[in-house]
């Protein structure tokens, strides 16, 4: 999960903003 | 005697469901201020891919049980499955086109376009496949089908739950059944003949994660974090 932090978090989310650079 | 309710051919809640839960079209929005070249269209793409794989994420929260899967199973179905996802969109969008590949509405390669990003091999594979669904004339509703098939099934590792990824596969491919009974009636092999033609998406999807592992080594392209952490994972 710490390696997947940002798909772990969109999937918690409803977040759709791009990720940063 | 009252009759059992019976359903409308072709009323298939799964597919509603997955319907409306189809993300809009992303623009590529390629910048016109910088010369064409390998650089731009592979940093095009890249860009193009974190923006779609953040809708696809959102998008598989809305496949009818895939919410209820465990978080570490719905995470390794995403790891495996969102390449395939990726191209299979390209690919349907590319349906209406001939010999070129609509990665977004404003971003379609042709041939010289393949070759000068080095993506020529790729882009032809992903053209097989186009033609394959060109052949059968694959519709809207078997294309959301069998995206979703196509992550639930992605995942060949043990799950935390595997009866419930099983299940939900169940329910994606008995939706397919029971839409190509009643839409496609006349040709009862039509199911199977999608279902075969995962392997070539799957085979197309490792290809492209290795093209791109290779450009990520590189490091001439710039690439978002999402999408290196999903590069990463496989």
């Amino acid at each position: 999960t710490e390696r997947h932090k940002i798909l772990h978090r969109l999937l918690q989310d409803s977040n759709d903003s791009p990720t940063p650079a | 005697g009252v009759l059992p309710h019976k359903k409308a051919p072709g009323d298939n809640q799964v597919v509603s469901l997955l319907l409306l839960a189809e993300p809009e079209a992303i623009l590529a929005m390629a910048d016109p201020t910088v010369p064409d070249s390998d650089i731009k269209a592979l940093t095009t793409l890249c860009d193009l891919a974190d923006r779609e794989l953040v809708v696809n994420i959102g998008w598989a929260k809305h496949i009818p049980g895939f919410p209820s899967l465990s978080l570490a199973d719905q995470m390794s179905l995403l790891q495996s499955g969102w390449m395939e996802i990726l191209i299979l969109r390209v690919v349907f969008r590319s349906l209406a086109l001939d010999e070129r590949l609509a990665y977004a509405e404003d971003y379609v390669m042709d041939h010289d376009q393949s070759k000068m990003a080095g993506l020529l091999d790729l882009n032809n594979a992903i053209l097989q496949l186009v033609k394959k669904y060109k052949s059968v004339s694959l519709d809207r509703e078997e294309f959301v089908l069998l995206k979703a098939i196509a992550l639930v099934n992605s995942d060949s590792a043990p799950h935390e739950d595997s009866e419930a990824v099983q299940h939900l596969q169940d329910v994606l491919q008995g939706a397919l059944q029971d839409y190509e009974a009643a839409r496609h009636a006349q040709d009862p092999r039509r199911a199977g003949k999608l279902i075969m033609s995962l392997p070539l998406l799957r085979q197309t999807a490792a290809r492209a994660v290795q093209h791109f592992c290779g450009i990520k080594r590189d490091g001439r392209v710039p690439m978002h974090k999402l999408f290196l952490e999903l590069l990463e994972a496989k």
